[in-house]
């Protein structure tokens, strides 16, 4: 399970703070579908960042399977997302010198995959998100909505037990976002893969076990869905 | 008005070919709202940037307020854009080292309006799209829903005639979202500008007074709203 507790978030702004969370305490079981929804700038981009030990809390702690990753140095997070955790950026992060297959093959170089499966294993992830096609394409050449994708692709590429998805349909149309959507709800009801995401897409939302409001830092409100 | 005849754009890829836009033709009233609707990759962001100068045509002519874009060159393209264009990007395209209100003051150099001005001006914008306490705040700083919103700024800055705007609300929860849709509806209903917004937000459809169904480079079909 991920077990969040007291966690507060501050970034100094010169003189003032910015407080981005602010005590944030929550429970996630193994194999739960989570939906982070909230306004923007409600806080939840860093709520996944930490809870994916890409920024650090000021206070409070998180668990992850056991492990207490506030406690980690640079090394053992590093590590650590590298096994456990798939993470699809807001804003793609790809590498812009790389192809589409090059970008989402780059997880699987630590799992020391010869090169022919690293190749297989991505392009039969780029198909199953609509980019057969796109496969040689580098960032710069490829849609908003495609480049999301190849985002996703390289999140699921080393079949992470753990998933954390920042507005993965947001240049997506409705038909292309479903397709996403169902991916994640098979990821999760087959393979026992445990989700957050956040997203403004409500289309997400009703495929979620538990759905967590956030508004200015804290935690409004927490609806368990029965599914 | 804006007439866009037979436009064609093909990406080289290599061996191949990407045909991003198949002889597009289109006229847009003067003062008109209109919305492109279509899968990812159908052509949105590639026809807005053909419209825009930024990208050039292989086939085909655009005419925008009588001027024949496609006939000018580089700087040619630079001056009309400066004066009767503000493109809000699909990614935002802010600069990473200025704060929000420099980000937002740019355009308004070539207006040369005095600092004093122009940091008025642009902050005035920033407080009607929610951001009156992200002032100082660079892109890095910011959430992506409220860099999407200085982007929406920025363009808006310099009181252009057209605006070209692609996805302005896909990192945007629905309140949020909704302000922006009602911002651009008044700057066309009460200010009379021309506005083509490219997006996957059904919501904003409903107040296009022309919707345009792309599909693989090509108009699918016109929809007339009686508004
Ligand atoms: N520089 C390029 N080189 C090759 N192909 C390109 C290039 N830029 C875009 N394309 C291709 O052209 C097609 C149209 O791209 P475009 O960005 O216009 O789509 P879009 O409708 O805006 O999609 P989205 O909704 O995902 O933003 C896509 O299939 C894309 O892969
Ligand atoms: N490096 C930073 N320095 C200062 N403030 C920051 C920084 N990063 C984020 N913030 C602020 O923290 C708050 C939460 O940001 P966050 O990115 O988590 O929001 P969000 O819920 O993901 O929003 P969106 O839906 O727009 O993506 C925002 O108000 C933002 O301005
Ligand atoms: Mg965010
Ligand atoms: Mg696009």
């Amino acid at each position: 399970e991920i077990l969040i507790q007291n966690v507060t978030k501050i970034y100094p702004m010169g003189e003032s703070k910015v407080y981005a969370l602010r005590d944030i305490s929550l429970s996630i079981k193994q194999g739960e579908f989570v939906c982070l929804l909230g306004p923007s700038g409600s806080g939840k981009s860093t709520l996944l960042y930490v809870i994916g030990g890409l920024e650090e809390a000021n206070e409070g702690r998180v668990d992850i399977f056991g492990e207490r990753i506030t406690d980690y140095d640079q090394n053992q997070l590093s590590l650590f997302r590298r096994n456990y955790i798939g993470f699809v950026f807001q804003s793609f992060n790809l590498f812009t010198r790389h192809t589409a297959s090059e970008n989402v093959q780059i997880p699987l170089f630590f799992a020391r995959r010869d090169k022919r499966t690293r190749k297989e294993q991505a392009d039969g992830l780029l198909e199953l998100v609509g980019l057969k096609d796109r496969i040689l394409h580098k960032p710069g050449e490829l849609s908003g909505g495609q480049q999301q994708r190849v985002s996703i692709a390289r999140a699921l590429v080393s079949d992470p037990p753990l998933i954390l998805a920042d507005e993965p349909t947001g240049n997506l149309d409705s038909k292309t976002g479903k397709e996403i959507i169902e991916l994640f709800v098979n990821l999760n009801k087959d393979n026992g893969k445990t989700i957050i995401i956040a997203t403004h897409d409500k289309a997400v939302a009703q495929f979620a076990h538990k759905i967590v409001y956030l508004r200015d830092g804290c935690i409004q409100n927490v609806e368990e869905n029965k599914i």
